[in-house]
């Protein structure tokens, strides 16, 4: 049971290491990836250590190696089908970001309730009425959903994911979720205003 | 000078101590806190001894007190004037994200160059034409900016930013930034598609 704080660094450690991989490149040594990621060497081997023994030479670690199985253990599965509920500016901007992609995660359904927006296509998915949440997300095998209605539509979406089966669920709207469901959902909140609290203290000093 | 590490939990911290706020709490425990974000009640109060010595009662930190202090720290002032460079989907809904303005970070100009954008209102800012980067920003004491234009507008942002007196950078964009400028500029690089991994692993185990 890898502690979570690890899983979050590997996910930066993954997303350098395509980088790296990007621009040709085979080996990594701990020192490195701990530079681009700002943790230390040690943190980088402890971490590591908790996903495999990864044959270190004596220059570094195999990048191809490490970026399959990391992404491996952290995925689970080589691609993720994945909604957005909430087809607003935020919601487009999430369907449309190529990164989503590239990392293997698919938005295959947007889902909102007015009618100006249902229907039409949005990046490579198209819009859904959300009263079709459950069959839709049963139908195109749907885990994940990202949430981005405003703070006032959160109960009703709640309920809609509830009567899912929807496992795991990515909220940015500013409200603490809850499932009316016995069914285990993972839920991952994001704030991006945390992102200008620790670019302010590095701006600063 | 505070592990970057450290300076990331705590704005996790600012949050959850905030939110505790709204519902009337007065006090916490490093146990309550650590159990909120995810971390050891032992690296909550290693993380805060950064930040001074909190007098600790028996049940724990005061909350108004902590908030106070660790925003202070992270901040350095209590209000940032930020602009957001590219009005599309993406630069829209963080225009209108009240989460930035409830933690002090005001949106006071968006920057596009296209006609038919240049001119609106979004959110409570005004979309200006890019080339007036500098007069704006100079004009209206913007020291952040937030990157939010596709990936081949980068290298002319980047000489914008250079020739401002922009001081950090939040960047959406998946392209390492470089500045053509001897004045340090802090760069955070946001990618979304991290928090897929680690919803993942949190969904299938
Ligand atoms: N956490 C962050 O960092 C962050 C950043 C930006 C925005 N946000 C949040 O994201 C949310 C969306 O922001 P936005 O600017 O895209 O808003 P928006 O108003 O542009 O879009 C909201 C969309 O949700 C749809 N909707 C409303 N109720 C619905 C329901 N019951 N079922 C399905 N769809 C419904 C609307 O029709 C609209 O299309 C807001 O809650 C905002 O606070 C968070
Ligand atoms: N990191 C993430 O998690 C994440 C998530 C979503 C989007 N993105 C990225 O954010 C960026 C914007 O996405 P979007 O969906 O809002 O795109 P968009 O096409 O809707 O908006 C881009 C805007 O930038 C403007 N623009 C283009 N060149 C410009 C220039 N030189 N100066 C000023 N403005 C310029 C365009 O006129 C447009 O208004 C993309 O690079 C996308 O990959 C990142």
């Amino acid at each position: 049971n890898i502690p979570i704080a690890s899983v979050e660094r590997v996910a930066k450690y993954i997303r350098c290491l395509k980088h790296l991989q990007k621009k040709g490149e085979e080996i990594v040594s701990s020192k490195k990836l701990a530079e681009h990621t700002q943790v230390t060497p040690e943190q980088v081997r402890k971490d590591l250590s908790y996903f495999g023994k990864f044959g270190k030479t004596g220059t570094g670690y195999n990048i191809k190696k490490v970026v399959k199985r990391l992404s491996n253990i952290l995925k689970g599965r080589k691609n993720w089908n994945v909604c957005i509920i909430g087809a607003g500016a935020l919601g487009t901007a999430l369907s449309r970001y190529q990164g989503f992609k590239s990392a293997g995660y698919n938005i295959v359904a947007l889902f909102d309730k007015d009618p100006e927006k249902i229907g039409k296509k949005i990046g490579s998915a198209e819009v859904y009425d959300i009263k079709k949440f459950s069959d839709i997300t049963k139908k195109k095998d749907i885990k994940l959903a990202i949430i981005a209605v405003p703070a006032e539509s959160i109960e009703e979406v709640e309920e809609y994911i509830a009567k899912s089966q929807i496992k795991g669920v990515l909220n940015f709207v500013p409200v603490t979720l809850n499932f009316n469901t016995k069914r285990k959902i993972a839920i991952i909140e994001v704030d991006l205003a945390q992102k200008l609290y620790i670019l302010s203290y590095l701006t600063k000093k």
